[in-house]
């Protein structure tokens, strides 16, 4: 899998998720 | 000659992972399993691994006693309301979690041993419209369940008598919720997929509904098993029962895909293919091992990261299979047979 294919990959993407996510 | 017609068929070409016969038990009142699992039990000062099979009307409860050989210890049984499943808890110990329905699931009830009163129960935990059911770690049950009006996804957490602690609601995306999956390694992440098509993510902690990546048109009504998540991707194990055939991948009861949760965009990683000659599946996901029973009444294993069919359980005199489970611990099989024949397989 690449970036190209997916976009911008985050390590911390649950972390990120959950502060963007309405409470 | 018994041995023989239970040996594994390894396909060309693959590794040397097969399936060992470890023992079977057979309940001579019982016939057609509706399922099987495996439930941690405390019996005479030692927690064993004990076997539980499920018939349309009762539940047993079955206990090692030597190498080979099974006892049963209990039956339940159950009301008028037939029994569809066994719903795994997996580390919980004395206690069975059963859902009851005809074509959906109606009520989810809990069968256990209450040492207050040296006896065996049931008690009900859920009823209504339930669309999906699992259970979890740390002895949490999340069920998604629909009215007419709202759809909700609620997780129970059970104290270690089986009472119900508290319970916790997530919210509910628009589209109705169908099967539910752990995320390896992350216990605050939970995935569903939807009638629509589409990989929910969830916070369990908080509640919050973090993402909704739809699954492709290729691969219609996608039910998920399994996640793992891996260097910022998110791994989910899908089954397709209604994929149409391709050329690229021919028939794939199974399919790993990584979503990018950040972007949603997805990629597939492996196609797990049907051997050849088969068709039809009824599948199980652990870890990264798949199980499912095949409409020629052979069971199949793959491995779902290599995306390879690695053991094969033909149909023998016997009978054919009806049931493939994987245990709540380790790498064991539970094979069942239409005439209530039972067969743990290490894998």
């Amino acid at each position: 899998c690449s970036e190209s294919d997916l976009g911008p990959i985050s390590l911390n993407w649950f972390e990120e998720l959950s502060a963007e996510a309405p409470p | 000659e018994v041995a023989e017609q239970l040996t594994p068929v390894l396909l060309d070409g693959l590794r040397e992972e097969t399936l060992q016969l470890v023992s079977k038990l057979k309940d001579p009142s019982s016939c057609c399993p509706v399922d099987v699992s495996t439930v941690w039990w405390d019996g005479a000062g030692c927690r064993e691994l004990c076997v539980v099979t499920a018939a349309e009307s009762s539940v047993s409860l079955w206990k090692p006693l030597a190498p080979d050989s099974w006892g049963k210890v209990y039956t339940w049984q159950l009301g008028e309301i037939p029994v569809i499943q066994i719903i795994p808890l997996p580390d919980m110990c004395n206690l069975v979690c059963i859902a009851l329905g005809d074509l959906e699931i109606a009520e989810i009830r809990l069968l256990l041993y209450s040492s207050e009163n040296d006896s065996f129960k049931q008690s009900l935990v859920k009823t209504g419209n339930i669309k999906a059911v699992l259970g979890l770690k740390d002895r949490r049950l999340v069920s998604s369940s629909r009215t007419v009006q709202e759809q909700q996804v609620e997780i129970v957490t059970f104290s270690e008598t089986g009472r119900s602690k508290d319970g916790q609601t997530l919210m509910p995306p628009e589209e109705t919720v169908l099967a539910l999956a752990e995320v390896e390694g992350m216990r605050d992440a939970l995935v569903g997929t939807t009638a629509l098509n589409s990989i929910v993510v969830w916070n369990v902690k908080t509640g919050q509904l973090l993402k909704k990546m739809h699954v492709g048109y290729s691969y219609p009504a996608s039910i998920c098993h399994r996640a793992y998540s891996d260097s910022g991707l998110l791994f989910v194990a899908l089954s397709h029962p209604h994929a149409k055939e391709s050329k690229s991948c021919g028939n794939p009861p199974f399919r790993v895909v990584a979503f990018n949760p950040k972007t949603a965009r997805s990629v597939g990683v492996t196609f797990s293919s049907l051997p050849p000659g088969h068709a039809g599946r009824q599948g199980d996901v652990q870890d990264t091992w798949a199980a499912a029973v095949l409409s020629s009444g052979a069971v199949a294993v793959w491995d779902l990261l290599l995306g390879q069919c690695t053991a094969l359980l033909p149909p023998g005199p016997a009978g054919s299979w009806v049931l493939a489970r994987w245990a709540t611990t380790g790498a064991c099989l539970l094979a069942g047979r239409r005439d209530g024949t039972v067969c743990l397989y290490r894998y």
